[in-house]
């Protein structure tokens, strides 16, 4: 079980990242972020909570509350949407379980 | 060294990777999610419940409130905008977890960042370690630890690595005002479907990017209502005493141990609720409760008609371990802190109840009524008495 932790916690820190969105044009009317997770990284695509986007909505949280609303586009929130994604730096894992600490560019056998 | 904070420390030895700009792709739900939120916590019964990631003293206003609860199923797909420096970046494969292919349970790992952006130096991957505590359907909980920020973070099965089960909807849940310890889940396989779906309907341009979504592991199947979860569970019941509820064990087909605070004074009768494959309802009778004063928060439910189906715990002879009495509060503060219990070991209650089963003699309880003063100061969380010194003279 300790290996199997090792790993998995490895790849958990691998996926994780922290999403802010701000206001492009009032950075100073502070900003909102959360956790997200890193579903792809070429080309990287994250999935965060919502939670974050309800100040920018155009239409209001109302949005979200209607019944028949699954999905929205992105353009449901404002232009000046500012977001910024930060994670921690890859470490590749390789095929022994190793971790290769701060080699960039070293992938998986096949990601 | 002063208080003057110094330059970010390197995350396990390596610094942080720059911000990098990203676009809102869509934002997303899962219906069964919201569906299932909706029932379990849309009625009245439900309005002591806060999710909300602020204490239970911040006063929300009403709006406010109603939006965090609008966006708690919500989800957002991002596109990273792609850097110059690292043109050939990937991270380990990822897989996602079929709904109901994770047993209830099963060990599970919360990857997030506490308080979200504040301070990733410290809080950016911060780990987590608990169990599927209980699914239905794509509304999971989970005990690992998350804070508030943590919303979106990602959680994992505990192996093969990289298995994706579900995201945090949200990391705290109050309920009367006190930390109830589970995070709301919702699963990811259902919204990784429905980004591929959205991503058909609103971008079909970017229809290409469903290529590479996380692929699903695992034989989807039909879920019942509830995970069914491990067969020893069934033997844990609510027991229903007027306003006051709580749990129980069953300890024979007719008996039922429970906590005195759950079936408090003078009410002698109380309703116990059974979760096997159908839920049975059965009336029961208080015949024994420790007294106030007893440190053994111990009461006997002895039922009208006997728990079938249920596999009956067999006692441990040597094992200190027994039933939960009580969580712990602070009178000062009025804080309470779920995760701090008492336990009674069940070797201690296992004479008592084996004499009752037998003979129906209650005499084994009563002498948990007279427990000794080492006893009494640890139920008082007071430190054992030092030795009075001897004088010399």
């Amino acid at each position: 079980m300790g290996r199997q932790w090792r790993l998995a916690m490895r790849a958990a820190e691998q996926a994780g990242c922290v999403v802010s969105a701000s206001r492009a044009k009032q950075p100073e009317a502070g900003s909102w972020s959360c956790s997200g997770v890193i579903l792809s990284r070429n080309p990287g695509l994250v999935l965060c909570h919502g939670g974050i986007f309800l100040p920018f909505l155009r239409a209001g949280s109302e949005t979200l509350a209607t019944a028949e609303a699954i999905f929205l586009p992105g353009d449901s929130c404002g232009d000046d949407l500012r977001l910024q994604v930060q994670w921690a730096p890859t470490a590749a894992v390789g095929s022994n379980g190793l971790v290769d600490q701060g080699r960039p560019g070293l992938c998986t056998p096949q990601c | 060294a002063g208080l003057e904070p110094g330059p970010p420390a390197p995350l396990h030895g390596r610094s942080l990777q720059t911000p990098r700009r990203a676009e809102l792709l869509l934002l997303l739900s899962c219906p069964d999610f919201r569906a299932h939120f909706e029932r379990l916590f849309g009625d009245e019964e439900a309005e002591q419940w806060r999710f909300a990631s602020v204490a239970p003293d911040y006063e929300a206003s009403e709006d406010e409130e109603e939006d965090q609860l609008r966006a708690l199923g919500w989800f957002a797909l991002l596109r990273v905008r792609p850097s110059l420096e690292v043109a050939e970046e990937r991270g380990p494969a990822m897989a996602v977890a079929s709904l109901g292919t994770v047993p209830k349970g099963a060990p599970l790992l919360a990857c997030g960042s506490p308080f979200g952006a504040f301070c990733p130096d410290i809080f950016l991957n911060t780990l987590s370690r608990g169990v599927l505590s209980n699914a239905a359907g794509p509304l999971l909980l989970t005990d690992a630890r998350c804070l508030p920020g943590s919303e979106g973070s990602g959680v994992f099965a505990a192996g093969p690595p990289g298995i994706l089960v579900a995201l945090v909807a949200a990391p705290l849940c109050w309920k009367a005002r006190e930390w109830v310890g589970l995070t709301l889940l919702c699963a990811a396989a259902p919204l990784i479907r429905a980004v591929r779906t959205a991503l058909g309907h609103l971008r079909p341009a970017d229809a290409a990017l469903a290529a590479v979504l996380p692929p699903e592991l695992g034989t989807p199947r039909v879920l019942p209502l509830r995970s069914p979860g491990p067969p020893w569970a069934a033997a844990a019941v609510l027991v229903e005493c007027g306003a006051v509820w709580g749990s129980g064990v069953a300890v024979a087909p007719h008996l039922v141990l429970t906590c005195r605070h759950v079936v408090p004074g003078e009410e002698s009768r109380v309703l116990v609720r059974c979760d096997t494959t159908e839920s049975v309802t059965i009336w029961g009778r208080v015949v024994f409760a420790t007294q106030e004063t007893s440190p053994y928060d111990v009461a006997v439910v002895s039922l009208e008609e006997a728990l079938d189906g249920i596999p009956i715990p067999v006692p441990t002879k040597h094992f200190n371990e027994g039933i939960i009495a009580s969580n712990t509060r602070d009178n000062t503060t009025g804080a309470t802190y779920p995760h701090l219990n008492f336990s009674i070991p069940i070797t201690l209650l296992q004479p008592a109840l084996r004499r009752y089963s037998e003979t129906g003699d209650l005499g084994g309880f009563q002498e948990l009524d007279y427990a000794t003063e080492p006893i009494q100061v640890v139920w008082r969380l007071q430190r054992p008495l030092n030795e009075v010194p001897r004088s010399k003279l």
